[in-house]
C-alpha cells in the first residue's frame, strides 16, 4: 500500500502532440516562434543554444542558453501564434 | 513594441469587420461583444472607427477553425497556440483566426446565456440552490424533457429566477436552419442518428438535422455546447461519464492520470479501456476579449512587444481589469497617431439612490415562448410605483421598453418612466409617462409619431391608443388594424414615406397605413425579405435620425435608408453617449 504508484503514461486518440518528446517541442517551438530556422538547424548552422537564449532575452528570462525549468515552463504556456521573430 | 517590416498599416481610418463564424462554446451575442469590446480597445486610443459587415469582404475577417483551418499554420489542439492574426493588407491579410479546440470563455469559467424561462437571458449565476442543493452546472434536475436550466440568482429556492441552458434540444446556430432545434432522430446518409454528430465534416464541427430527414430536406444547424462538455479529445460536446474506468481503476471525477502535461480530462462513456472516447474537463477557459483584442493589434499592425504587462505580449495572462499599456498605445498611435478631439471624461462618483426614493417598477417578466418552470412558475412580480427620483440615470437602464422619435426628440420609455434625448449628451427626465399620456399604461412596447397627421401611436400588449394633442382614442385592440390573434404585442414600428408605417413582431413584419388605420394586402412579410443583416429577434425597431434602428439586448443594428447596415454598436454609448 506504501509503494509508489506507478504513473503510466498513455497515448490519447485525437491528441495532437502525442508522440512529441521534450526536444521536439523545444525545437517546434523555437522553429514556430521564429527563433531557430528550420534550415540553419538542419545544417546545425544556429545551435540550439543560441536560439534559446534568443528566446530567453525576448521573452525577458534569465539568459542561460539551457532548457531550464522556467524556459520550458514558459514554452508550455497559452500563446499568440504569430512568430516573435519574422522571417 | 514594434510594428510589422515596413510599417504595414491600414491606408484607411475606417476598418471593416466581419465575423464568418462562431465557437459553440458561447452565445453568439457575446461573441460579438467580446469582438466589439476588443476592437474598441484600439479605437479609443486611435482615430480608427470599427464598422461591422455582414457580408462580402471586409478589411478584418474574423474566424474561428481548429487544426487545419485553410490557411499554412495549422493550430494545434486544446492550449498551446490560442489564436492568430495576419498584419494589414489584402486578402487573407488583417484576418484573425481562434483555434476552436480551445474552450472560450470570458475568461472565469463557463459563459452560459440562458434562453426562455423567466430571467430575461441573463447570465447562470454558479453556484446556485435548488431544492437545498447546491449546483455549479446546469441540471435537468426538476424536469423530465432533458432541458437543462440554471437559477440566475444564487438561490433559486427563493428568487425563481431561471432560465434554459444552452442545448441542441432548444436550438441551433449557424448552417441554414435559422436557429431551429434538432431534430432526433435523423437521417443523413442513410443511417439514423440519436444525438449531435461530426460525421460528414473535415473541421470537428458538431451538427445536427432540424427535420428528421437531412438526405430529404438538407436543413441543419450546429449544436452549442453545454457547460458540462468536455473540450477536444475525441468526444468534443459530450458530458463526461462518471465514474469511468481507465487502465482497470474506476475514477468519479476527471483525472490527470496518464497524461505527461497534469491536464485534467475524463472518459465520455463508462470505459475509457474499452472505448477509448474522451475529452479535457471545462476550465477556466481563455478570454476571448483578450485575445481577440490581442489578435486585432496584430490585423491592425502590432507586432509582439517583450513588455511583459503590454496587451501586445506574446503569451495570454488573464487580467480582471484590462487597462491598455502605455506601450500598446505608444505603438498603435506611432502607425493611426492619437484620437483628435478631448480626452474621455473623467469617471462621476456615482450617485446613491436613497432607500426611501426608489422608483422603477419592477418589470413584467417576457412571457415564456415554450418550456415551463422546473418545478414552479415564479409568481408574477408586483408593479409599484412610486416618486420619481430625479437622479435616476437612463445610463443605468440594461433594456428600454421601447424607444421612439417623437417631434424631433428620442423618447425613451421604460416602466412608467420616459427620458428625452435631443441631441447627444442632452438627456432629460425622467418624466412620467402618464404624466403626460394619462390613458397609457406603464410599459410601452412600440410607439411612433405619424408623419403626415403628426398622431401618436403607442402600443402595448394587444392595445394601442392615439394620442393627437390632449385628445386620446383608445385602447383599442390590435385586430382592429388588421392583425391576427397569434400576434402578441408589436415589437418596433417604422415610418416609411406618408401615411405608411411598418409594424414588427415575431420576425415579421405589417404595412399599416394611417389614414384607414388598417395593415395593406400581402402582409405579414419576413422581416429578413426586406431588411437583411438585422438580428430577427429584435425587441425594438425604430426610426431615428433618418436611419432604422434595430434593437437586441443593449446593441443596435442601424441601417441606413438604401437597407444597408451601416453601423452596429452600444446603445448606451453610441446613441445615449453614457461614460
Amino acid at each position: 500500500l506504501c509503494a509508489p504508484m506507478k504513473t503510466v503514461f498513455v497515448n490519447f486518440p485525437g491528441d495532437v502532440l502525442k508522440n512529441l518528446t521534450e526536444e521536439d517541442l523545444v525545437n517546434d517551438y523555437l522553429e514556430r516562434y521564429g527563433y531557430l530556422n528550420s534550415k540553419a538547424r538542419n545544417t546545425k548552422q544556429m545551435s540550439l543554444s543560441k536560439a534559446l537564449t534568443k528566446m530567453q532575452r525576448y521573452l525577458g528570462l534569465e539568459e542561460t542558453g539551457q532548457l531550464d525549468e522556467e524556459t520550458l515552463n514558459v514554452m508550455k504556456q497559452p500563446r499568440c501564434g504569430v512568430p516573435d521573430v519574422q522571417n | 513594441y514594434q510594428t510589422f517590416s515596413g510599417d504595414l498599416k491600414w491606408d484607411h481610418n475606417d476598418i471593416t469587420y466581419r465575423i464568418l463564424n462562431y465557437s459553440p462554446d458561447m452565445d453568439s451575442s457575446i461573441i460579438d461583444d467580446a469582438f466589439a469590446r476588443a476592437f474598441k480597445v484600439w479605437s479609443d486610443v486611435t482615430p480608427l472607427t470599427f464598422t461591422r459587415l455582414y457580408q462580402g469582404e471586409a478589411d478584418i475577417m474574423v474566424s474561428f477553425g481548429k487544426k487545419d483551418h485553410g490557411d499554412p499554420y495549422p493550430f494545434d489542439g486544446k492550449d498551446g497556440l490560442l489564436a492568430h492574426a495576419y498584419p494589414p493588407g489584402e486578402g487573407i491579410q488583417g484576418d484573425a483566426h481562434f483555434d476552436d479546440d480551445e474552450f472560450w470563455t470570458l475568461g472565469k469559467g463557463a459563459v452560459v446565456k440562458t434562453y426562455y424561462g423567466n430571467a430575461e437571458g441573463a447570465m447562470c449565476h454558479f453556484p446556485y440552490t435548488f431544492n437545498g442543493k447546491s449546483y455549479s452546472t446546469c441540471t435537468t434536475e426538476g424536469r423530465d424533457d432533458q432541458l437543462p436550466w440554471c437559477a440566475t440568482t444564487a438561490d433559486f429556492d427563493k428568487d425563481k429566477k431561471y432560465g434554459f441552458c444552452p442545448s441542441e434540444l432548444l436550438y441551433t446556430y449557424g448552417g441554414n436552419s435559422n436557429g431551429d432545434k434538432c431534430v432526433f432522430p435523423f437521417v443523413f446518409l442513410g443511417e439514423t442518428y440519436n444525438k449531435c454528430t461530426t460525421e460528414g465534416r473535415t473541421d470537428g464541427y458538431r451538427w445536427c438535422a432540424t427535420t428528421s430527414n437531412f438526405d430529404k430536406d438538407m436543413k441543419y444547424g450546429f449544436c452549442p455546447n453545454q457547460d458540462t462538455a468536455v473540450i477536444g479529445g475525441n468526444s468534443e460536446g459530450e458530458p463526461c461519464e462518471f465514474p469511468f474506468t481507465f487502465l482497470g481503476k474506476k475514477y468519479n471525477s476527471c483525472t490527470s492520470e496518464g497524461r505527461s502535461d497534469q491536464k485534467l480530462w475524463c472518459a465520455t462513456t463508462g470505459n475509457y479501456d474499452k472505448d477509448q472516447k474522451w475529452g479535457f474537463c471545462p476550465d477556466q477557459g481563455y478570454s476571448l476579449f483578450l485575445v481577440a483584442a490581442h489578435e486585432f493589434g496584430h490585423a491592425l499592425g502590432l507586432d509582439h512587444s517583450n513588455i511583459h504587462d503590454a496587451l501586445m505580449y506574446p503569451m495570454y495572462v488573464y487580467l480582471e481589469d484590462f487597462k491598455l499599456d502605455k506601450d500598446d498605445i505608444d505603438g498603435i498611435q506611432y502607425l493611426y497617431g492619437p484620437k483628435p478631439g478631448p480626452g474621455p471624461t473623467p469617471p462621476q462618483p456615482s450617485k446613491t439612490t436613497s432607500s426611501t426614493s426608489t422608483t422603477i417598477t419592477t418589470p413584467n417578466p417576457r412571457t415564456p415562448k415554450t418550456p415551463d418552470t422546473p418545478t414552479a412558475s415564479p409568481s408574477t412580480p408586483e408593479t409599484t410605483t412610486q416618486s420619481i427620483d430625479p437622479s435616476l440615470n437612463p445610463c443605468q437602464i440594461p433594456i428600454f421598453d421601447t424607444m421612439s422619435e417623437i417631434m424631433g426628440e428620442l423618447h425613451l420609455f421604460k416602466d412608467g418612466l420616459y427620458w428625452k434625448l435631443k441631441a447627444k449628451s442632452n438627456i432629460k427626465g425622467p418624466y412620467r409617462i402618464q404624466e403626460t399620456w394619462p390613458a397609457l399604461p406603464n410599459v410601452i412596447d412600440t410607439a411612433f409619431e405619424d408623419l403626415l397627421t403628426k398622431k401618436m401611436y403607442f402600443f402595448s400588449g394587444r392595445r394601442f391608443w392615439v394620442y393627437h394633442g390632449d385628445q386620446v382614442l383608445g385602447p383599442r385592440g390590435i385586430e382592429k388594424l388588421g392583425l391576427g390573434n397569434d400576434v402578441e404585442k408589436i415589437e418596433g414600428a417604422i415610418q416609411r414615406g406618408k401615411g405608411k408605417v411598418l409594424l414588427f413582431s415575431g420576425g415579421k413584419y405589417w404595412r399599416m397605413d394611417t389614414k384607414t388605420q388598417l395593415t395593406d394586402k400581402g402582409y405579414p412579410r419576413d422581416i429578413d425579405d426586406m431588411f437583411g443583416g438585422v438580428p430577427l429577434d429584435a425587441h425594438d425597431i425604430f426610426l431615428y435620425n433618418g436611419s432604422y434602428y434595430f434593437c437586441q439586448q443593449s446593441y443596435y443594428w442601424r441601417m441606413n435608408n438604401r437597407l444597408q447596415v451601416d453601423r452596429v454598436g452600444y446603445i448606451k454609448y453610441d446613441i445615449l453617449n453614457c461614460p
